[in-house]
């Protein structure tokens, strides 16, 4: 905690503060204390994550609280990703002859 | 290619926000925004379209975990069109068996489908000529992101890793700006930087209008953002000459 002081970002209490204004804003309710606690450990890595991309971004976007910030990035891959689409989709990014000799 | 265009001010053209809620349904939502935009377009009479049949009649039964826009196409041609929203309303789940398309009256069709080049000129150009198109993008950057033009560092929001379809509704440039870095250098006392502005996409994203700017994001334009180019595609409708309408992007 000690380092933790020094580091930017939210204090333990702002973060509950900003969590509570969350779940409002979004309607969130979490089955217990357990289910609350990991709610708010990913709610705060995602508020970092937000404050290190809008620090990268070259151009004007604001980065933050958003309707999936109690999300771990894996869920939000799997609840509105297309894993189907993810990565090279087989025989649609390559041209005629392309390198590939011999092969149609 | 005009220098803005926004087919969101052209009313009737684009239809409301839609929202995936839990369901992997982007490919077929973008597709459905494509056809209902050139439907307007090219016959002047907006209908909303059925996600749910796509869903339930995709031809490779994924439905919602997920699917390729060009298989959305294969599946209104196969259909021979697209039932209404209103009478095959959408569920947030596919039921990929019980496919209804023969139940119910097709109030739009297509002719064909294509690809666009792998080049932002030309997706400005069919965009402003022709209407609205699907794009599939990275969308890393898209679980945080509130507001305003996103133009990711090197090294971010990797283009070959695209992994959600959205529809492209316009482009245009913000009003002249101070860079983030030249924010830095004149808070270090550097001599005033020069102001810039900024080009950008406008794209319409299928997570409730809660999110971002009112459900649409805006994705700067001439640097392949996010891989935006890797797959422009577009429905082809064609109306008979007599009903066809000269219509233009509002800049």
């Amino acid at each position: 905690q000690g380092i933790r002081g020094q580091e930017p970002g939210p204090r333990p209490l702002e973060l509950r503060e900003a969590f509570t204004l969350f779940q409002i804003q979004y309607n969130r309710t979490y089955s217990n204390p357990a289910e609350y606690a990991r709610r708010l450990e990913i709610f705060a890595r995602n508020l970092a994550r937000a404050q290190r991309l809008q620090e990268e971004d070259l151009g004007t976007a604001q980065f933050g609280v958003t309707p999936f910030s109690d999300l771990t990035e894996e869920e939000f891959d799997q609840l509105y990703g297309n894993r189907k689409a993810a990565g090279r989709a087989p025989n649609m990014d390559r041209k005629v002859g392309s390198g590939e000799r011999g092969k149609s | 290619v005009p220098s803005t265009c926004d087919w969101r001010k052209k009313p009737g053209i684009i239809s409301s926000v839609r929202n995936q809620v839990t369901c992997g349904c982007c490919w077929a939502m973008a597709a459905v925004g494509n056809i209902e935009a050139l439907w307007a377009i090219k016959y002047q009479k907006f209908v909303e379209l059925s996600v749910q049949e796509l869903l339930d009649c995709d031809r490779c039964a994924n439905g919602c975990a997920g699917g390729f826009v060009w298989d959305a196409f294969l599946t209104v041609l196969n259909n021979s069109g697209l039932a209404s929203e209103k009478d095959y309303p959408y569920q947030g789940k596919a039921e990929v068996h019980k496919c209804q398309a023969k139940r119910y009256k097709k109030v739009a069709w297509i002719q064909d489908f294509i690809m666009l080049p792998e080049n932002e000129q030309s997706i400005a150009r069919h965009l402003a000529t022709e209407g609205p198109i699907t794009v599939t993008i990275n969308k890393e950057l898209l679980q945080v992101y509130q507001n305003n033009v996103i133009q990711p560092a090197p090294g971010t929001c990797d283009p070959r890793q695209v992994d959600h379809v959205v529809l492209l509704v316009g482009f245009g440039k913000t009003k002249s700006v101070e860079s983030r870095q030249a924010e830095a250098d004149l808070s270090q006392s550097k001599p005033r930087p020069r102001r810039r502005s900024i080009p950008y996409w406008i794209l319409k994203n299928s997570w409730g209008a809660n999110w971002g700017e009112e459900g649409y994001f805006r994705l700067h334009r001439g640097s392949n953002a996010c891989g935006i180019t890797k797959y422009p595609w577009t429905a082809l409708v064609d109306a008979p000459a007599k009903k066809r309408h000269a219509v233009s992007c509002p800049p």
